[in-house]
């Protein structure tokens, strides 16, 4: 493992942590899109069906259960925790969110990896975690006051795909010289996602003022 | 003709 592909790894598993930490300290979930949760569940559980089929290290393994618990867990909270989904910004989360998953499912269809039920499922994941932000986008535009924490976790998260397109530049010179095509395109479009979002973190960051994205 | 996805990648 390369020390992009770490960092990326990290970047992702510490925005988990950045939002975890927000809702279980200020009992609060104002802000964060349940829509873009719900879509990360889906996202993690059809890409990780190979827990049951492959082992590849105990690192690997960590991480999935980590990733899988923790969005389960997060959209526990924003539904079923009686404080916490109090909080919920609720009629400002309104990103149709299942019409995202058709055109995924239809697309691993026409483009899988391998036509087997795992390779189709990871393709499919593939294809919806590059659009799964796009809610949580959308209800950050929308936001008029959009906190430190929640603001740190969308950064962290852009971050975590910007990292991985490194670590695939730096693998293609390193060790494969292959192409591939379905992480990278998809890879790519998300991280493209962030920009505008990037651009606005970035620009308050250096001015000390309180972010908002023009709507 | 995909390259098959390196197992090791989350």
């Amino acid at each position: 493992m390369n020390i992009f592909r770490l960092a990326g790894d990290m970047t992702h598993l510490l925005s988990i942590v950045v939002l975890l930490l927000k809702i279980r300290t200020t009992k609060s979930c104002a802000g964060i899109s349940l829509k873009t949760q719900e879509l990360y569940v889906i996202v993690f559980i059809t890409r990780y069906l190979d827990l049951f089929t492959r082992y590849v290290s105990f690192y690997n393994t960590a991480m999935k259960l980590v990733f899988i618990g923790t969005s389960v867990a997060i959209v526990w909270y924003m539904r079923l925790h009686k404080v916490v989904k109090q909080t919920y910004s609720r009629d400002e989360d309104t990103f149709k969110h299942y019409l995202l998953i058709p055109p995924c499912f239809i697309l691993a269809l026409l483009i899988p990896l391998e036509f087997t039920v795992t390779e189709i499922l990871w393709s499919f994941s593939i294809y919806l975690e590059a659009v799964a932000i796009l809610p949580q986008l959308l209800l950050l535009q929308r936001s008029s006051n959009i906190d430190n924490l929640t603001g740190s976790y969308v950064f962290l998260l852009g971050a975590y795909r910007a990292l991985y397109i490194v670590n695939w530049v730096y693998r293609f010179f390193t060790e494969t010289h292959k192409i591939r095509w379905i992480p990278w395109i998809s890879g790519l479009v998300q991280t493209a996602l962030y920009a505008d979002f990037f651009y606005y973190y970035i620009k308050s960051w250096k001015n000390h003022e309180k972010l908002r994205l023009p709507a | 003709n995909e390259q098959p996805r390196p197992h090791d990648e989350l």
